[in-house]
């Protein structure tokens, strides 16, 4: 039985230029996997970006010292296909009777396909928004998971004008997404305007009910001596029939080390 | 007295939200900003159970009591920033991010953060080039005691001001910017260092993008008149 509760992906990555790996995202989650960091293949940075992971594998320059962004190819010489990469893990789960899985990603630049023990999923266009997959019924309970992901780069990603200037010709504007990465007047550009799985990964294991984005707002009155605490919460009950739920909340004051004061 | 359980049938596969009776302190202790006092945290935690199964679900977030109000002040044009009914006066610096590379770790954010604090500062302001700082970010602005100003996603360069003019009507596509801004509230709104959301630097959103986002963002009518005695 799995334990209730978020588990981090963020070991074990490996990743291949899109354009090196002809195998599809179906065949590299079920009948070819990758069998370790050989050629086109190589360890990942994730959470990171693209030229984080090619930075790890010494196969770009470090842009931070000298000129040696230069020496970088820029996404608009290179073309998105360049920079659009594939992520891959595996991770074991093993759930009982009645649990629910997330296969949760906090942030991705820019858009993604997602592939599972050979099923496909989308993650849709936008740097800032949350992906969240319910992936119960296409887990292996007695064996890895074979996770992959294809990353684009922003649609947009611009081109950088001789002269830079604050982000340079303005295009990654038209995209959900960070402008600095085109150059501005303290920076030079990032060639690869930060595509890659930039934020946390992660799969959470829940019963029948999840609790979903909880908000805590305070109220405040009498000069701030008689306060209220207001919390609303989302719950989606994952299961087919009915769920009697007791829902708890719980305020404490966390003093030095693990003792609580309730 | 803090604890609290209220019970409740969900329906199959169905999304419900739920409002707890609100919980009274009295006299708790206030969050204040670094320089103004302790930034006192409670842990506020929430778990379901369901009958027949056990512990579905749990969830946990620091929390701090605190109230910010912030306005215009006519005879200056500058905002004067309010903390729990007393004035403050800001002491802030710009924020891109960590690292051009996204090689963001809590490390280096308790680093930086605590290195603001160090300096004396009391707020940080999250350029709207940059990113939508992430909550390990705002979770040591609670820490530290850093109010943040955070920006979406526009800029007068990229967004209608730059030279040449481009894109005045901002990104090609406002559903997605709004799903990604309410997303974005969603994630980081329960922090205390959390004071201020702005549209964009040096220039507004466009008129249908900033009419959302302030309708969205003003506080609930129901805590302008709720007022349990």
């Amino acid at each position: 039985m799995a334990e209730i509760g978020k588990t981090k992906l963020d070991s074990g990555w490996l990743a291949a230029r899109s354009t090196e790996i002809d195998l599809t995202g179906i065949q590299l989650t079920t009948t070819h996997p990758p069998a370790g960091p050989s050629s086109p293949w190589m360890e990942a940075v994730v959470p990171g970006t693209v030229l984080g992971t090619l930075l790890k594998n010494n196969h770009v320059p470090d842009p931070f010292y000298g000129l040696e962004n230069e020496a970088i190819i820029d996404i608009a010489d290179s073309g998105r296909e360049y920079y659009t990469f594939w992520f891959f893990t595996t991770f074991p789960c093993k759930l009982s009777g009645n649990q629910h899985v997330d296969l949760n990603f906090r942030a991705i630049n820019y858009s993604a396909e997602v592939y599972l023990n050979g099923h496909k999923k989308l993650l849709p266009k936008g740097m800032f928004r949350r992906h969240s997959l319910d992936v119960t019924d296409i887990l292996h309970p007695d064996s890895q998971n074979l996770l992959a992901v294809l990353v684009y780069p922003p649609d947009n990603p611009g081109t950088i004008p001789p002269e830079g200037g604050q982000g340079g010709d303005h295009e990654i504007g038209k995209d959900v997404a960070a402008q600095y990465v085109e150059g501005w007047d303290w920076m030079t550009p990032i060639r690869d305007r930060n595509t890659g799985i930039w934020d946390e990964v992660s799969i959470s294991v829940t019963g029948p009910v999840k609790i979903t984005d909880p908000h805590l707002v305070s109220s405040f009155f009498d000069d701030y001596k008689r306060v209220y605490l207001h919390t609303t919460t989302e719950l989606e009950n994952k299961s087919a029939w009915v769920a009697e739920c007791s829902l708890s909340i719980q305020v404490t004051t966390e003093l030095e080390g693990n003792i609580c004061l309730v | 007295e803090h604890l609290q359980t209220q019970h409740l049938s969900v329906p199959p596969s169905t999304q419900v939200q739920f409002t707890f009776p609100e919980l009274f302190f009295y006299k708790p202790n206030l969050w204040w900003p670094n320089g103004m006092g302790k930034q006192s945290l409670y842990k506020v935690g929430i778990t379901v159970e369901v009958k027949g199964y056990g512990e579905s679900d749990s969830w946990s977030h620091p929390f701090g009591f605190r109230k910010i109000e912030s306005y215009i002040d006519d005879g200056t044009g500058g905002r004067l920033f309010k903390v729990n009914g007393q004035p403050i006066f800001i002491r802030g610096g710009n924020w891109i991010l960590s690292d051009g590379l996204l090689r963001l770790s809590k490390k280096r954010y308790k680093t930086d953060i605590k290195f603001h604090a160090d300096m004396n500062f009391n707020m940080i302001r999250c350029w709207g080039g940059g990113l939508a700082e992430r909550p390990e970010f705002y979770h040591y602005c609670d820490i530290y005691g850093l109010l943040v100003w955070q920006e979406f996603w526009i800029t007068g360069d990229c967004d209608g001001r730059g030279i040449p003019v481009s894109n005045p009507n901002g990104p090609l596509d406002h559903d997605l910017f709004m799903l990604c801004a309410r997303d974005t509230v969603k994630l980081l709104r329960n922090h205390p260092s959390l004071a201020l959301w702005v549209g964009g630097n040096e220039q507004t959103p466009p008129e249908d993008i900033n009419t959302s986002l302030k309708n969205d963002l003003k506080l609930h009518p129901y805590f302008r008149s709720f007022n349990k005695i």
